[in-house]
């Protein structure tokens, strides 16, 4: 039970730095961030500290980072969680909703990046218009009022990228 | 393997029969607010073998498809199909609700337990039983920043 | 302490239907909202129950609206609250973070208007376009890197407004 | 009334002394993700009383404004100036934190106990004792509506 922990822990803390780095990154410089257990010897009695530094911005405590900060922190966590359990596919529900303009283009770009090595397939609710022009297809919500249901429209944004260019 | 399309049925705000798809690599989900879009990863959570106690609906029942119109002898039944590809082989998974709210598993058109459900879907790596870490609902993320480090120790564990 | 109680609970619940269905206006009709006592003879030892039907929907709980639904529904409470308990201002961080574009231009199209009233002062922290731009002012924040601090500009929007007419 | 300006030193991110200001009726704060807006708010937070464990921040000091920069050496105090306007007259708020940690308020430039300030305020109309509805956080909203019935009692209590 221990070995498992300590082996979950080692694949995950290696990857959220990595991650981390490649969500924050501006002018070659991304940010840093680490797991720690508390207590490498209990480790089931303390807890993992997770420390996340933005670039440029000194070291701080998770609570201590601003919303959109934490937001990015977050994801690189639930990606690297993702590298130790893979699954096929990843349905988010309205994660960039604290981010600004820069950090969603990044986010978006990232997952477009993780999407296109075809190991992993990506299902994002958004009402951000700069993520979700840079996803591959969409599919649309809207509300048959008469009807009183959901309906649904489908769209291929590669194609059309395609027959534009 | 990656979701190929949905079918839902009478599925929480989607009335009738419904195909959604398909699905590509990145898929973005849009429209205003209360258009459906919960609703549709609801429907994923819910093919994909999640307990009804974590779905946003309090029984069985509540996930089936009501609407004012309705005369109240309707006996609706819900279903949400998912339609699976995997090295060019289409694997149907299907979860239907009774207009009695009793639940009912199939893989490929059979009728099957729960448990082998689940077991099929692990197959392909899905597996709800464990972590649920690729379902991240409206307001997880700000959840996750917000955990404390023995919080982070449970979820770890959780995951291991 | 029952009195002052249910005067506030009287002013609040007959505030909260007029401000809901101004929120949710589309087309001439609003949405209905109110607060009801769940034992008005024994008010404290039982809760409040809050509806909120968003237009052409029917009857639900507020755990089975949806998040933008919700988060329009806290917001007439918030100004209902108010009307009781009037401030001289009204600070908001990032309320518009689940609201869509419709949502978004609707409750800054409110808060105009109660600003304009000129009894009420606004302060919101916004990430989306097409709520700053319709605030009198801006306060812009940025980072400067070097100083590793806050630093601020402010415009006013109506004065360039009225220059560019 | 209403605020007219504010003036931070060394408060949170605003290193230095910084004036902030003319607010008009409606005002947008706005900016990329960890700029300091949302210090900003701590700051109008702060200078009209609220208590520090509803504050973002530990302690008071941890208010205090520190940079990587720092010697180490540095002996900083804090202060938030909330300019009110009222009738044609200005009326200033101050409220300080020494290189100590000592907390201290001004009203119109004379020192005051805390509970002197709170009354000046509450002249005005900005009631921080009873209910913060006036200060809206990030997050706050969508609490409100997952507000149980009983919590919006205790919430109306708060109230009146
Ligand atoms: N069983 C049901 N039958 C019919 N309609 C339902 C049912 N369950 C939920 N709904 C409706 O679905 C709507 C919520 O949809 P959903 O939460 O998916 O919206 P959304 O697109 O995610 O919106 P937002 O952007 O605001 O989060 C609600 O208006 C609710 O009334
Ligand atoms: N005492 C302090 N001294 C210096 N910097 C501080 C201090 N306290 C907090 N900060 C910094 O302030 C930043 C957070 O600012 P704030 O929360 O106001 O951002 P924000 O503009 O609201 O961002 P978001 O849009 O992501 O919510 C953090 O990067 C933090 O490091
Ligand atoms: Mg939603
Ligand atoms: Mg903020």
């Amino acid at each position: 039970r221990k070995e498992r922990f300590l082996e979950a822990f080692n694949v995950i803390s290696e990857e959220i730095t990595k991650v981390y780095t490649e969500l924050t990154e501006v002018d070659g410089i991304g940010g840093t961030a680490y797991l720690s257990l508390e207590d490498p010897s209990e480790p089931f009695l303390h807890g993992i500290k997770y420390n996340a530094m933005p670039p440029a911005k000194r070291f701080r405590d998770m609570d201590q980072l601003s919303g959109g900060e934490r937001t990015v922190a977050a994801l690189a966590l639930l990606f690297a969680i993702h590298k130790f359990r893979p699954s096929p596919f990843f349905v988010m529900d309205e994660v960039d909703a604290a981010l600004d303009n820069v950090n969603v283009t990044r986010v978006a770009d990232y997952i477009r990046m993780r999407a296109q090595e075809g190991l992993l397939q990506f299902v994002v609710i958004s009402l951000k218009d700069n993520f979700y022009e840079r996803a591959h297809g969409l599919v649309g919500i809207f509300r048959d009022v008469s009807l009183e249901c959901s309906r649904t429209v489908t769209l291929d944004l590669e194609k059309h990228a395609a027959e534009v260019a | 393997g990656r979701i190929k399309r949905l079918e839902l049925q009478n599925f929480k705000s989607y009335g009738g029969k419904q195909i959604i798809g398909p699905f590509g690599d990145f898929t973005a989900v849009i429209g205003p607010n209360g258009a459906g879009k919960s609703n549709l990863m609801d429907a994923i959570s819910f093919v994909v073998g999640l307990q009804s106690k974590e779905l946003r609906g309090r029984q069985l029942k509540d996930l089936i498809f009501r609407s004012s119109n309705d005369t109240g002898d309707e006996e609706r039944s819900a279903s949400v199909t998912l339609v699976y590809e995997n090295d060019g082989q289409e694997t149907k998974f299907m979860r239907c609700i009774s207009d009695k709210g009793i639940g009912e598993y199939r893989v490929s058109g059979r009728v099957v337990k729960a448990e082998v459900y689940h077991e099929q879907l692990k197959r392909f790596g899905i597996l709800t039983k464990a972590h649920l870490g690729f379902l991240v609902f409206q307001g997880y993320v700000s959840e996750l920043a917000g955990k404390s480090p023995m919080e982070l120790t449970t979820l770890f564990e959780q995951v291991s």
